[in-house]
């Protein structure tokens, strides 16, 4: 469930 | 993406254009705090700076852009061609009480202890606070021009749609991002006070003026 990977939002 | 982000992300863009608004109509960058000016060039350079190794999508990328360079050019501004206009004297909030703890905790959570992520933490800590040398300069002179208001509303509407944003992708995507929500939970209730000074007095037609 946690988004670790990555960051796609400003 | 979804319309809680697309619509966050224009609330910032909109802010943008409306600060830049604000300081070439009144040729004046009076009233807006240029310490939280500096902080934000910290905050996008800190974190876009991976548009030099990571490929998200077009959206991204210009928009990644834009910040940066919109940031830096409102720098410039306020400390070469309207310098006359900024009295340091009302911007005293201390930053380094806020950089310090920010680096702090960049160096605990973060997703992976490397170089990179580290920044990225750091600057979305730093975002979090980054307003507080506006709000704390709009508590001390007590009031602020219509023009300056509406830019921090956009700012605030901003982080705010970002919250529906993350309760949809827990919902459609099952992740969620608990450094970005909690930095992020903390900046919008930043902007509690000032919403509420908003609603009852500019949306109605009056001069932001906090009661003495």
């Amino acid at each position: 469930v946690w988004k670790v990977e990555g960051h796609d939002e400003l | 993406m979804n319309l809680f982000r697309l619509f966050g992300d224009l609330s910032h863009l909109a802010s943008i254009f409306i600060l830049l608004h604000k300081i070439r109509t009144t040729r004046s960058c009076r009233g807006i705090s240029f310490k939280t000016q500096a902080l934000y060039v910290a905050v996008f350079v800190s974190r876009y700076l991976d548009i030099l190794w990571e490929w998200v999508s077009l959206y991204n990328f210009v928009m990644k852009v834009f910040f940066i360079a919109s940031s830096c050019f409102i720098l410039y501004l306020m400390k070469m061609k309207y310098r006359p206009t900024h009295d340091p004297s009302i911007d005293t909030f201390r930053v380094e009480f806020l950089v310090g703890p920010c680096a702090l905790l960049a160096l605990i959570f973060n997703y992976k202890f490397t170089f990179t992520e580290v920044l990225w933490s750091l600057s979305i800590f730093l975002e979090s606070l980054a307003i507080l040398p506006q709000l704390f300069m709009l508590q001390r002179t007590g009031e602020a021009e219509t023009i300056t208001t509406h830019y921090l509303a956009a700012l605030g509407a901003y982080r705010a749609l970002y919250i529906p944003n993350w309760i949809y992708r827990y919902f459609s995507e099952g992740v969620v991002d608990p450094i970005a929500v909690t930095a992020g939970l903390v900046q919008t209730a930043l902007y509690a006070d000032f919403f509420y000074v908003y609603f009852t007095t500019v949306i109605q037609g009056q001069k932001f003026e906090l009661p003495a």
